[in-house]
């Protein structure tokens, strides 16, 4: 199974 | 003082209808190099990020004194605009301390001047930082094609596996009732450039990303001709929509990751 990763854990707050 | 002169309403027009479904609210940050927007949906699996750029030909007059940001609800502004015709030219004016945006519409004989002002918000987002990255593989292809193949296999299952190879690009589909898959190869005899499929492969990769998501940013298609796929293993895909004389609008969708 697949789990929706979050934006967030990609792009890191500025 | 802020005032931007866009010479095609229906450029405008066609970015927030393309946003307004998944980006409630959104701070249209404004300087002198242009208007930026950033934005997360509100489950923060996707991004978006409109970049206009002051010195092209987009606007005919761009002023903008003081950086400042408008806090616009995207609903109200796709009603506003639909108030103006495909070909007036908008412009959009703000104080350096604004609570109010004002939009003016002047039809192309000048016959006839409209203006909307509507209310500002304080919108609390968070902005990320976008990595500026070299990509395992850049996919161009018609938008339109996109937006058929989002469409197509969106009917048969929730997530799309997009497999990209030195042949080309392939998309699968796997539902409970049945699957899907269509491949594209790299053209190389179409006469237009934005009929082509070329694939730039600096590594292969295979990534699924939620369908939804892909099809509601093809509500862009009608901003370009062409859509360029960005693909990276294990990181979110780039499906930017060029805008001709202005800029580009971008969408960034975090992966499917196996558990």
């Amino acid at each position: 199974t697949n789990k929706q990763g979050s934006i967030k854990e990609f792009f890191k707050k500025r | 003082m802020f005032e931007a002169k866009m010479l095609q309403s229906s450029v405008l027009k066609k970015i927030i209808e393309s946003l307004k479904d998944l980006f409630a609210d959104a701070n249209f940050d404004c300087s002198s190099s242009g208007i930026t927007l950033q934005d997360m949906d509100s489950s923060h699996v996707a991004l978006c990020y409109l970049k206009l750029r002051s010195d092209e030909e987009g606007f005919e007059d761009y002023r903008c004194d003081r950086n400042i940001t408008l806090g616009v609800n995207l609903g109200l502004m796709s009603k506003i605009l639909k108030c103006a015709g495909n070909d007036d030219v908008v412009t959009l004016r703000a104080e350096d301390e604004p609570n109010i945006l004002t939009f003016i519409f002047d039809s192309k004989n000048s016959e006839r001047v409209s203006k909307y002002d509507i209310k500002l918000m304080e919108i609390d987002s968070e902005l990320l930082g976008i990595p500026d990255t070299d990509y395992s593989c850049v996919v161009k292809m018609p938008s339109h094609e996109f937006q058929r193949i989002c469409s197509n296999l969106s009917q048969l299952g929730d997530s799309v596996t997009i497999d990209c190879h030195k042949e080309g690009v392939d998309f699968k589909v796997a539902g409970e009732q049945g699957s899907g898959a269509i491949k594209l190869k790299q053209t190389t005899s179409v006469d237009k450039e934005e009929d082509q499929v070329t694939v730039q492969l600096n590594e292969p990769v295979t990534q699924s990303f939620a369908l939804k998501f892909l099809c509601a940013f093809t509500k862009a298609t009608s901003l370009s001709d062409t859509v360029n796929l960005s693909l990276t293993q294990d990181t979110p895909v780039v499906v930017e929509y060029p805008i001709a004389q202005h800029g580009y609008l971008r969408f960034y969708l975090a992966p499917k990751i196996e558990e």
